[in-house]
């Protein structure tokens, strides 16, 4: 049975991924060469797999929030009226499968453009938040790195070599004959998979504002036909071709993170979920989405 | 690694620069259609630039790469706090006249290597680990022959790709890297981490990964690596930036390999700051959904049970 809900289960996960698998078929069949195939329409897969889906979550959580306010306000009224004594009353609780949309779930993928003229050649420069690292110039002792290297060695290899407990369940045996037993097994025997974070552990720079949060990027390319005028120009010139060269190559900002249509306030995951839904809702913005995508080497699918 | 060295200045900025395979057979004036290595051009348009033609596929000729980086220097070089630089650094294999070696595909990324120290290094230091802009790259699957398979080290390419990259990797970590090829360097010692992680084994191209269950799986062995690294920076109390080549997204890992390195991002939530990539040439960005994560492997592990 869990064989099956499983299968079902993957079927439907690669249902929402085939599409964007196929889309990015053309990814495989350029390994033997750098030309662009299809990307247009991998764009449009990341649009409809992740952005849409993020829209719709955000765009639920924000009409159940709103319902939960209508009503509290309707029964704060209804109380008000009834001259009774104010009580707090809790908003009527959506039923259903929804669950609460938390920025906190998700983690930011970024994915570079390239110097391989696939579009134009470009890089980026991140900016972010060295406020307060003034304040931390002590810095506590530990023990040096090789120690730890020596040790993390060790640590592998005895679970590599644990073998009779291939996801640690097995291990839990021998307690059968202990006074331990009535302990419960481990939850996460499985080395590979993490423990939940701490609760007492506050979220990091990606999440909330903070030192080291990156607050902005300066996207640089080159305009490899705009260069070339330039080089055969500057060689029309007489110019030496390393001269020519050296004047006409030059890299220009093609955008920034807060430039329009999509200024980014910074760079937190929040900041990107909301880049999303606006990717997801705005058409114009996605077209400039993608068209800074391609380095604005104006690339469509043919 | 800093030991007596004096405090850098810190401008709160830094480089991401990925694949820019260059291609040392690159001829300007070429045919764009012969991969930019010979022939006559048919017409104007299949003649190929000195620094290239966008969407034209051909790689990087060796200029675009000398130029971009001395365009970095002479206009950032003074502004940036380190450079996360994740792989790709030789042609693509698109051309059968002149098929890629295993010692090419070394020899270019030790020049490239080179000068990256030469630009960015510390000139007056006697010790080759110290930089003015500490540079921290990856792997790229273009980078290991045969095309995208790479195994477990330690193997002669983990110790090769250790000689090349050796100033770039504290050498404390000579001994991890052989085994799995991925290191961290602390850009702002005691504060601030880049992960380099070998992305390659969790890459489903890579025909040596199967999934990340199996204690034998590459892709097992450095989430292992992954989390006693993420374990120890937090008990630092440190942040981390993660950088590799291959984007850590479904298309492009296993499955398996995908739900446990997204949990993993997810639970160090507090000391993670965001992941940098390569590899796709497009400038975008994927949400990853850690909730779907932990559905997934709960899912999957009842499946073994």
């Amino acid at each position: 049975q869990a064989d099956e809900i499983s299968q079902s289960e993957k079927d439907s996960e690669l249902d929402d991924e085939n599409w964007i698998g196929d889309a990015a078929a053309a990814s495989d069949a350029r390994l033997m060469g750098a030309k662009p195939v299809n990307k247009e329409n991998y764009m449009d897969a990341v649009r409809e797999t992740y952005y849409n889906n993020i829209a719709s979550k955000m765009n639920k959580q924000t009409s159940v929030v709103v319902e939960e306010q209508e009503d509290l306000m309707n029964v704060e009224k209804k109380v008000k009226c009834q001259g009774k004594k104010h009580k707090k009353k809790k908003g009527k609780k959506k039923k259903g499968k929804d669950e609460k949309f938390s920025s906190e779930d998700y983690c930011i993928v970024n994915i570079a453009t390239s110097v391989i003229p696939t579009f134009n050649p470009g890089f980026r420069v991140w900016e972010y938040n060295l406020t307060g690292l003034e304040d931390m110039s002590e810095t506590k002792i530990y023990k040096p790195w090789n120690q730890f290297f020596e040790k993390l060695e060790e640590k592998i290899e005895a679970e590599l070599e644990d073998d009779l407990a291939p996801n640690g369940r097995l291990g839990t045996f021998p307690l059968l004959f202990s006074n331990e037993r009535q302990k419960k097994p481990e939850r996460n025997p499985d080395k590979s998979i993490p423990s939940k974070m701490p609760k007492d552990r506050k979220l990091g720079p990606g999440y909330e504002p903070q030192l080291f949060s990156p607050t902005r990027y300066v996207q640089y390319y080159a305009n490899l036909e705009k260069i070339d005028k330039d080089y055969q120009k500057a060689l029309k010139n007489h110019l030496d071709p390393d001269e020519a060269a050296s004047q006409a190559f030059k890299y220009e900002v093609e955008y920034t993170s807060d430039s329009e249509p999509y200024p980014m306030p910074s760079l937190l995951t929040r900041d990107y979920l909301e880049l999303a839904r606006m990717l997801s809702e705005d058409d114009r913005i996605w077209q400039t989405f993608v068209a800074r995508a391609f380095s604005l080497s104006g690339y469509r699918d043919e | 690694r800093y030991k007596g060295a004096s405090p850098r200045k810190l401008h709160g900025r830094f480089l991401h620069i990925t694949d820019m395979h260059p291609d040392p057979y690159y001829k300007e004036g070429s045919s764009i259609s012969r991969v930019c290595h010979r022939g006559k051009p048919k017409d104007e348009k299949d003649s190929a630039a000195r620094f290239g033609d966008a969407t034209a596929g051909c790689d990087s000729s060796m200029d675009l790469m000398n130029y971009t980086l001395k365009w970095i220097v002479d206009n950032l070089r003074d502004k940036i706090d380190f450079i996360v630089w994740t792989g790709d650094n030789i042609r693509h294999d698109n051309d059968r006249n002149v098929p890629r070696t295993e010692a090419q595909i070394f020899d270019v990324n030790e020049q490239v290597s080179h000068l990256f120290e030469k630009l960015f290094g510390k000139h007056d230091s006697i010790d080759p680990h110290d930089f003015d802009v500490p540079v921290v790259p990856s792997i790229g699957n273009n980078d290991v022959f045969p095309h995208n398979l790479f195994s477990l080290g330690p193997t002669l390419q983990t110790r090769e790709l250790y000689n090349i990259w050796s100033s770039f990797i504290p050498q404390e970590q000579q001994r991890a890297f052989a085994r799995g090829a991925s290191f961290f360097v602390e850009v702002i010692p005691g504060k601030l981490a880049v992960l380099s992680i070998n992305t390659l084994y969790l890459y489903k191209a890579n025909p040596l990964v199967d999934n990340c269950n199996g204690k034998k799986q590459p892709g097992y062995q450095l989430l292992l690596w992954f989390g006693y690294i993420l374990e120890e920076l937090r008990s630092r109390g440190m942040k981390v930036w993660l950088s590799g080549h291959v984007p850590p997204i479904l298309k492009n890992f296993d499955q398996s390999c995908y739900d446990k390195f997204t949990l993993w991002t997810h639970e160090y939530r507090d000391i993670i700051i965001g992941g940098l990539y390569g590899h796709m040439n497009m400038d975008h960005f994927v949400p990853v959904n850690s909730k779907k994560a932990w559905k997934s492997v709960t899912e999957q592990s009842l499946a073994l049970a």
